[in-house]
């Protein structure tokens, strides 16, 4: 928007421009341009100043979702998902680490039994965080490792419980199977887990984040959203078709790879960070 | 899909004679929408789509019986050309042993795909070498040394807290004193907006020229994958990219991004997390499937 004085096609091309590249793709892109021409139509926006704040106001409305569930029981328990290499992992740690400083005890159960060094990698932020780790030898069935944490959570009395699986593409159906397998030890196990089912979605992510999102949601049900690695260039506007589209409350978003790189969603800076 | 909106579009225009460039147009349009929903990048879409409006409007369209057939054969075409086009085959070349360096944005698959890459390398009869470079991700090095042992290959044994130039120059001693004729680097991830750690990567090319410079992208990436491009092919002049996690449903638009910007091939594709995913890469297949 820098410099322009005029409300015209050309900005309106921009704007697209500065959308698509934002990713936030090509439906929720035209949907937007489109509110603005409604408003430009009915002669609501007269300069420029006033075509951005419109446009905000329709992000964050976008991006606006339920407020997160109440913690209404002890353990908490939190499963996180996700495909390969979105953070999943790392989130964990970060979520403990801010358990931590408000008083309460994190206990994460290592449910990656496939990926190589994925235990060790876990048991290394458990001792960093302050938290400790639960697992079993590689290659054991992870909804078996899920049951037997589980057990040995609850038997030493804990605030929360963090489940980090194996990263898995949507798309492989025995994969997401396994996932669902997961989900239903551990209601076994304790009615009413995992309380929470949080969906990693990486920022540099393009349109797939939208299938993702489907598909994990259809197989276990989403209850949240974080954002991973909005420190790099991408500006992770997938999110909003994402958010739009499921339902499913944005939570976090990761900025890094240490244990205070993560912060609660923020509509308006995520939408402000976007027009820029 | 394209080829249904395209066939949609001239449907339109049956029975008025030949078409016109407004026709056209529309055309263009229904494949630059494709395009962008396949996550090529903005810029480079706007590019390819004048690139084949000259084709488009040209005779082979304007006559033809099946114009919406016509438009997507030169799209395929223009697509599957931008992307191949150069040789994807790893330059081994000079004295032994020779380094291929893994670099990329984390998460994107480079610890896995040297793996992969070591043990192709050795069912071809070579002696590769793999290198753990990466000292800050925990257990990254004990991931490659689990994956070196999946695949029987030696893993030079990184210790936490060294040095990675230190430890790339080291391994290339050991290597060449045992006799290894390919060393794979493995580097930490890293944002391509981080300048020590963007340094950190010249560094350890200057101290062991590598052969090969391979940026190791994720298929699902974004309209980011130009700046991702960019950055790491200006510091550190790429001389090929491999793209991870194909074997899933991401259109992987960002390849045409990437190879645009880079002027690099696609080397390799990995499909899957095993050891045995890589395959070499086909640019008409890509084409196909960004199309969609
Ligand atoms: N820059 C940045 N890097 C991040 C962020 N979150 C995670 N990472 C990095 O991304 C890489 C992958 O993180 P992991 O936690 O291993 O991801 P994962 O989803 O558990 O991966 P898999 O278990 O293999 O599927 C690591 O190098 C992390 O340090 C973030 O918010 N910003
Ligand atoms: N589905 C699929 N997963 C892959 C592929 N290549 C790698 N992965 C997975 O992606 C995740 C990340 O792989 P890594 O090799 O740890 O990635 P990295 O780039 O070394 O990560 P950092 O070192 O943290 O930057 C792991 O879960 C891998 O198993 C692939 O081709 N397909
Ligand atoms: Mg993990
Ligand atoms: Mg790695």
């Amino acid at each position: 928007f820098a410099g322009r004085k005029e409300v015209d096609a050309a900005l309106l091309d921009e704007l697209e421009e500065l959308l698509i590249t934002a990713d936030l793709g090509v439906d929720t892109t035209l949907h937007l341009i489109q509110a603005l021409k409604e408003k430009l139509k009915r002669r609501e926006l007269g300069e420029v100043a006033r075509l951005k704040a419109a446009l905000k106001e329709e992000m964050v409305a976008l991006a606006k979702g339920p407020p997160p569930k109440e913690i209404t029981s002890r353990p908490w328990v939190v499963l996180l998902v996700g495909v390969n290499g979105v953070g999943k992992t790392t989130t964990i740690a970060k979520l403990a680490h801010q358990d931590r400083q408000q008083g309460l005890t994190p206990l994460l159960i290592a449910a990656d039994t496939f990926r190589a060094a994925a235990v060790e990698q876990l048991e290394i932020w458990g001792q960093r965080v302050g938290a400790p780790v639960i697992k079993q030898k590689s290659g054991a069935d992870p909804a078996a490792v899920v049951f037997d944490g589980l057990a040995a959570a609850l038997a030493r009395g804990v605030d929360k419980i963090y489940i980090d699986t194996a990263g898995r593409l949507h798309t492989k159906v025995n994969l997401m199977e396994e996932l669902k397998k997961i989900h239903r030890t551990a209601a076994k196990k304790l009615p009413g887990a995992p309380h929470e089912i949080l969906l990693i979605l990486d920022a540099t992510t393009g349109q797939n984040a939208l299938n993702q999102a489907r598909l994990f949601q259809e197989a276990v049900g989403v209850t949240g959203i974080i954002l991973t690695k909005l420190d790099g260039t991408a500006k992770g506007g997938m999110a909003l078709a994402v958010a739009h589209e499921t339902g499913i409350p944005l939570r976090y978003i990761g900025v890094g790879e240490s244990l205070e790189d993560l912060r609660p969603f923020d509509a308006e800076a995520f939408a402000a960070a976007i027009l820029g | 899909r394209l080829s249904d909106k395209l066939a949609a579009v001239f449907k339109k225009l049956k029975g008025r004679g030949i078409l016109t460039e407004v026709q056209v147009d529309e055309a263009l349009r229904e494949v630059r929408l494709a395009l962008l929903e396949a996550d090529v990048n903005y810029k480079v879409t706007k590019a390819f789509i004048e690139r084949i409006r000259q084709r488009a409007v040209g005779e082979e369209v304007l006559r033809s019986l099946t114009p919406a057939q016509q438009v997507i054969k030169i799209v395929h075409e223009e697509l599957t050309q931008l992307l191949g086009g150069e040789s994807p085959r790893l330059d081994l070349s000079g004295r032994p042993p020779v380094a291929l360096m893994l670099v990329g944005l984390q998460g994107s698959g480079k610890t896995t795909t040297c793996a992969k890459l070591a043990r192709r390398l050795k069912s071809q009869g070579r002696q590769p070498y793999l290198v753990p470079a990466d000292v800050q991700r925990p257990a990254a090095i004990e991931q490659l040394k689990r994956l070196g042992a999946d695949c029987g290959v030696e893993v030079y044994p990184t210790k936490a807290g060294q040095n990675p130039v230190d430890i790339a120059a080291a391994a290339m001693e050991a290597a060449y004193t045992a006799g290894y004729d390919t060393v794979i680097l493995d580097t930490a991830g890293r944002l391509h907006i981080d300048g020590a750690l963007m340094a950190e990567l010249k560094a350890i090319r200057e101290k062991v020229a590598p052969k090969e410079i391979l940026l190791v992208a994720d298929a699902m990436t974004g309209q980011d994958a130009v700046q991702v491009g960019e950055s790491f092919h200006d510091l550190l002049k790429l001389t090929g990219v491999i793209l991870t996690k194909m074997e899933g449903d991401a259109r992987g638009g960002a390849a045409l991004s990437m190879r645009e910007v880079t002027g690099r091939p696609i080397k390799f594709l990995g499909v899957g997390e095993k050891l045995d995913a890589l395959e070499p890469f086909h640019p008409d297949r890509l084409a196909s499937r960004i199309l969609g």
